[in-house]
């Protein structure tokens, strides 16, 4: 069946928080986000992400953090490899 | 601010630098300018000088590269990552990358390239990403005039944690990030606008609405990027729909993120006597029309209709609204006044003619 838009909406924003927590906070490319032990590690570096900036820390991407991953910014990362 | 882990540094004061290529967005004598200003931002606080090199390997070398320039650090077209930078060290340590595909200029428009590289030179330094918003070292973009520029204080404590103060006699000190709940916290300038409130201090404004506990603090460029900071007064017109800003002797009219045409304009064509430098303090009383100014001990009442300063004015302050010194913000909210002096505020009845409470500046916070 044809993806409804939000679904592929979501797997869009999904890709991109991805990509910016790859990017910025050393999430790992192969994170296995169903890892039964421990908390999703997406889910903790979108903590960690949010502590950083100030904002609400929900663990979840949130429309003011969405905003703060859209505003242009310099390509090193927020937390030391 | 951040050091970054490990805490490289270079081992000698004296660095030397070389502009590989230049941005064909901009005059080379343009960005051999923002280079030279974007070094001088950090040898300014510390010990370190800067030589620039023609040729030959240099300590931070700096060039404009496009997509993957073999680094593992691809960039990513228009926007998202500006630049980036590598901590100090041999090669490619120092070093310093600009995305090509960046509209980089010298004033507001695009992406200044003066406050990206004064940024990315950071790193090159030594130092991290800090939380403070209000650092040159945050990650995220924010324009500011180059010529408004100071270099804020969690910046020169980071890099003179590494690098040790300036030789100069005088250290340079710099602005600090207001926190909302700073029982010292005072403001330039106030004024309601679409039924928030904006508390304006140096380069910043805190954004209150009604209904959300927390204030939001930004740079007053993320709305008016050719408004200067330190605004020093400022009143809504609700009527009209425009805000009113002043600096020294000049005013803006400013109607949602738009100065109107053919501001700024000079203050005396309100009215003011060529005695009168700046205005303290400014509200508009929506119910009568009249906009009251303040300036030292004294006040003017304009009409908003007539467009001109009412007779019989100016009146001492202390005769009309009582003992409340010179009144450093102002603004008028739900038929009250509210009058701001250093950490103090007084909320005045129009009606009754008299102060009704005083209370701390920083009492819109829940603190």
């Amino acid at each position: 069946f044809p993806v409804a838009p939000e679904a592929e909406d979501e797997e869009k924003t999904l890709q991109f928080v991805e990509s910016y927590l790859q990017s910025f906070y050393d999430l790992r490319k192969d994170h296995h986000p169903h890892i039964r032990s421990g908390e999703n590690p997406l889910t903790a570096k979108l903590k960690e992400m949010q502590s950083f900036f100030g904002l609400e820390v929900t663990g979840k991407p949130d429309l003011e953090t969405l905003e703060m991953m859209k505003k242009p910014r310099c390509g090193v990362t927020d937390v030391q490899k | 601010y951040m050091a970054t882990p490990g805490n490289p540094k270079w081992k000698r004061n004296n660095l030397t630098y070389r502009i590989l290529n230049y941005t064909p967005k901009m005059r080379r004598a343009d960005v051999d300018e923002a280079v030279r200003r974007a070094l001088n931002v950090w040898s300014s606080v510390t010990p370190l000088t800067f030589q620039k090199l023609e040729d030959k390997e240099a300590d931070i070398m700096i060039s404009f590269a496009y997509r993957d320039h073999r680094d593992n650090s691809p960039f990513d077209g228009p926007n998202g990552q500006l630049a980036h930078a590598f901590q100090p060290g041999e090669d490619i340590g120092g070093d310093v990358h600009m995305d090509e595909e960046e509209t980089w200029t010298k004033d507001g428009r695009g992406y200044n390239l003066f406050i990206v590289l004064a940024h990315e030179l950071g790193h090159s330094l030594g130092l991290s990403h800090s939380n403070d918003p209000g650092a040159l070292m945050y990650p995220t973009y924010s324009y500011i005039d180059p010529d408004e520029f100071l270099l804020p204080q969690d910046d020169i404590n980071g890099i003179q944690s590494i690098y040790g103060q300036s030789n100069a006699p005088m250290q340079p000190t710099g602005p600090i990030t207001p926190e909302a709940c700073d029982p010292n916290l005072t403001f330039d300038s106030i004024t309601t606008l679409r039924g928030e409130i904006f508390f304006f201090k140096g380069r910043y404004m805190l954004r209150k609405h009604p209904a959300r506990t927390e204030a939001e603090l930004n740079f007053i460029s993320l709305f008016w990027p050719r408004l200067p900071s330190g605004i020093q007064a400022a009143y809504e017109n609700i009527e009209r729909d425009e805000i009113t800003f002043f600096k020294e002797d000049k005013y803006w009219v400013v109607r949602g993120y738009d100065i109107l045409p053919g501001y700024p304009k000079r203050i005396y064509h309100l009215g003011f006597p060529k005695t009168v430098k700046r205005v303290n303090a400014a509200y508009n009383d929506e119910t009568t029309g009249k906009t009251y100014f303040f300036v030292a001990d004294r006040y003017w009442r304009y009409d908003e209709e007539k467009k001109s300063m009412d007779h019989g004015y100016p009146r001492k302050i202390v005769s009309d609204f009582g003992n409340i010194g010179r009144v450093d913000a102002a603004f008028q909210k739900d038929g009250y006044v509210y009058f701001f002096h250093g950490t103090t505020q007084f909320q005045f009845d129009p009606h009754a003619k008299r102060i009704v409470r005083k209370m701390k500046s920083t009492s819109w916070f829940n603190c």
